[in-house]
């Protein structure tokens, strides 16, 4: 996939992990992915707290395309 | 800088996250 391609499926991206389809992602979403992804409970609170830019304990798709796009971007830079 | 290394160390927790989802969707490693 190129990067256009993954930007365009980043909605896609929140909803594998927005299951209940609510709009945001809570820390109990990211946490119910602690048996789908290699990473621990301590790591996905990692990855939520650099996500939730604004600290109010949910996610939006802005706050998660925004920490995509920085992801893919330092990808290029490498 | 110790702030610094903090977010050296989530940025790679990020990369492993986003990597993660990836290999998920695509079925790929």
């Amino acid at each position: 996939l190129g990067q256009d391609a993954i930007l365009e499926k980043i909605p896609e991206f929140f909803q594998m992990c927005d299951l209940e389809n609510k709009g945001f992602i809570n820390r109990r979403d990211m946490q119910r992915l602690n048996g789908e992804l290699p990473l621990s409970e301590n790591e996905l609170e990692n990855v939520f707290d650099c996500l939730d830019s604004d600290s109010n304990g949910f996610l939006t798709l802005e706050e998660f395309s925004s920490g995509f796009s920085a992801f893919l971007h330092g990808q290029s830079v490498d | 800088d110790p702030n610094m290394k903090a977010g050296a160390a989530n940025e790679g927790v990020l990369a492993n996250f986003f990597n993660s989802l990836l290999s998920k969707k695509t079925g790929s490693p």
